[in-house]
Order: C-alpha cells, then structure tokens, then sequence
C-alpha cells in the first residue's frame, strides 16, 4: 500500500 | 488601481472553473504585468500556480501591486451572471474591499455590473523553484483527460510509466484493472494532437485519482497539456495560455 506525499515537503514557504 | 479587461469574459470563466473544485479561497496577485495566484488544496497535496500576464487582456492597467482575496465560489457564481462572449473587466482600487466585474456586450449595448466582497486570505506563497524533472510530455489535453477519467473508475490510484518509447497508464482495482498505452508521433496536420516524449530516465510514479480528475478540469484552456515527471520531486501538469499558464503540482505517492 502506498502512502500519499505532501506537496510542502517539496516548496519553501517565503 | 486595477482594470482588467478581457476581450471574452469565457477566457477568465474557464480559467477559475478550471481549478475551482480543488481549492477555495485564493489571493489574486495583481501587479503592472499581470495577475498570479497559488494555492494549495486542503490535503496538502496538490498545489495550483495560475499566472495571466498583461499580454493575455484586451487592456490591462495596475499602478501597485494589489491583492485580491477571493472565494472561487462566490466568483463562479458572478462569472455565471456574464455571456462567454461580453467583454469583462475587473475594476479595484489600490486598497480595494470588494472587486467590481463589468460584463460588455457591446453588440446590444448592454451593461451588467457585479460586486464581489473580498477576504483576508491568510496563505503562505510558497517558493516553487525550478526542478529537475526525468521526462516531459506534450500531448492533447483531451487524451489526458480521458484516460485519466476512464481508468480513475476502477481505482484510487494511477500509475504513470514512462520507458524510452512508451507513455503507460496503469490502474488496478478491486473490481479489474486496466492499462492505456501511447507511443510519442508526430502529427504533420494537426501539430496538436501530437504527442511528444522527452525521457531522460525512466518513470514509474503513483498518483491519487482524485487529484488527477481535478486537474483535467483544467483542459478547456488548452488543446495541450504539458507533464514533466520525475522520482525526486512532485509531477508538474501545465496548460499553457496565450500569456501565462495554469500550473498543477502533485506530489506523488510513496512506498512506505
């Protein structure tokens, strides 16, 4: 079963 | 002050009903060379980059940079009131606490004025850098959609498979499974219908169907749809307009 990823671990926050 | 006018109030129209179902409340950036917006949906998986450049309107005129908070629902029920062919502009103030939207129809002479009361959106900007990606796709928005659509029936999940020749969807759920298969071609009188595939290395990435069928809504601004994937960072999904483009960023899903 796969888990879903988070889109911020990706993006900074500026 | 801002005024901007669309020649076609259906241009602004298919741009907020193209990512309208996948987040709410949004910020207008509105600056002298056009109008960008982000969101990211509630889940936190799916991240929506719009930019219109000034190029995209009839006219286009903003002194400072603005910011419209605006509830896309509130918006799609205005942009509803107007006819896709009445010109519209979106009139605000430099501290503006509502926007004016102006439909044109200029044949009949007809006027139609709405107000939209605008929020305080409390939103990050996130930074979204330029990414390395493995593969780049270019085929007809069409096709994407409906393969998407087709095969989100039978499961929750989508595989996307890219080899050297080969574009694959794959699904597998509890009542079957099935598969989509496309070979890159060149289509000399229709360059649209073209599909196009640059792989640098190989793919096999997991996406949730829901977040999939959210962003084919965004197939009526183009007849294309950009995909750039790759194992390292979440897979980009673009229409492009005659000036600036809707953007989907979604992060994939993972092994445990």
């Amino acid at each position: 079963k796969k888990k879903q990823g988070s889109i911020e671990s990706f993006f900074k926050r500026s | 002050m801002l005024e901007a006018k669309f020649e076609q109030a259906s241009l602004f129209k298919r741009i907020i009903d193209g990512f309208k179902d996948c987040v709410q409340l949004v910020n207008f950036q509105c600056k002298e060379d056009g109008i960008i917006a982000q969101a990211v949906d509630d889940s936190r998986v799916l991240l929506v980059s719009l930019e219109i450049g000034k190029d995209a309107f009839q006219e286009f005129r903003c002194d400072h940079p603005i910011t419209l908070g605006m509830d896309l629902n509130s918006l799609s029920k205005i942009l509803r009131c107007g006819n896709n062919t009445d010109s519209l502009t979106l009139i605000a103030d430099d501290t503006p606490d509502s926007l004016l939207l102006l439909f044109e129809d200029t044949k009949r002479e007809r006027i139609s004025e709405y107000s939209l009361k605008l929020m305080d959106i409390d939103a990050d900007f996130l930074k979204i850098e330029e990414l390395q990606y493995d593969t780049t796709i270019m085929m007809p928005s069409a096709d994407f959609s409906k393969t998407v659509r087709d095969l989100s029936q039978l499961s929750d999940s989508l595989n996307i498979l890219v080899t050297k020749e080969t574009i694959k969807f794959v699904t597998d759920g509890d009542i079957g499974s099935g598969s989509v298969i496309m070979k890159p071609f060149i289509d000399m009188e229709n360059p649209d219908e073209s599909i196009k595939l640059e792989m640098e290395q190989p793919v096999d990435l997991t996406f949730g169907s829901k977040y999939l069928l959210d962003i084919v809504k965004g197939s009526a601004l183009s007849n294309k749809i950009g995909i750039r994937l790759s194992s390292e960072a979440p897979a980009l999904f673009q229409f492009d307009l005659t000036s600036g483009f809707l953007q989907f960023f979604l992060a994939p899903k993972f092994s445990d």
